[in-house]
């Protein structure tokens, strides 16, 4: 554990901390793609059921617990309980032309041919691409609130975090997994436009809305 | 082809 990865982490669970508060506070899930976050249950669920078959250290265990329940806890919220306030009208990216390709594609790259590893690859792929339906959707409206870039802003520090981490523990560690630096690579990259008008307006205290 | 070895990063 290097503090790039431990950085990362925190990141991650800050992002979807934020994004559950945001939506209890203000009793809405206005702006938010109900879409990508069924796709990072699916992204959690599929990777993290080595909880039933590996144990590794408390730490990983009980962050594995809070992320899988805090991301059903947030489908929930948008699904069900403020059900009313989902834009789906404007959520309206085809999650088949991601979840079939990505499938296919575990299939065929994987580090070895088991129904478990498959699905951690799946969950690998997926995550690098899952955020696109909320980025669609912000493309869609023109502007996100302010509250929803910040989540944007951790959920794509984590990745950024973890690359540098890859690079760390390639050199200190010779440890490298190319499935996960290559998805994650393109996982940060999807994140570069946004990180650049994060920077450029959110910052300077304006509000995110893209020029018609 | 690389091991598969346990995934300790979340």
């Amino acid at each position: 554990m290097n503090i790039f990865r431990l950085t990362g982490d925190l990141s991650h669970l800050a992002a979807i901390i934020i994004l559950l508060l945001k939506i209890w506070k203000s009793r809405s899930c206005a702006g938010i793609s109900g879409k990508s976050q069924i796709l990072f249950a699916m992204v959690f669920t599929t990777r993290y059921l080595d909880l039933l078959t590996a144990y590794i250290s408390l730490y990983n265990t009980s962050m594995k617990i809070i992320y899988i329940g805090c991301s059903y806890a947030t489908v929930y919220l948008i699904y069900a309980k403020f059900k009313a306030t989902y834009d789906g009208n404007h959520d309206t990216f085809r999650v088949e032309f991601l979840v079939v390709p990505v499938g296919g594609l575990s299939f065929l790259v994987n580090h070895d041919f088991s129904p478990l590893e498959i699905l951690w690859t799946f969950s690998i792929y997926l995550e690098a691409v899952a955020i696109l339906p909320q980025l669609f959707m912000i493309s869609k409206t023109g502007e996100a609130e302010t509250i929803t870039t910040h989540y944007l802003f951790f959920l794509g520090l984590y990745r950024a975090l973890y690359l540098i981490n890859w690079v760390w523990r390639f050199y200190f560690e010779g440890f490298f997994d190319m499935i996960a630096i290559v998805a994650g690579v393109v996982q940060t990259i999807l994140y570069c436009d946004f990180f650049y008008l994060y920077v450029t307006k959110v910052l300077k205290g304006k509000k995110l809305s893209l020029p018609a | 082809a690389e091991e598969a070895a346990a995934h300790d990063e979340l």
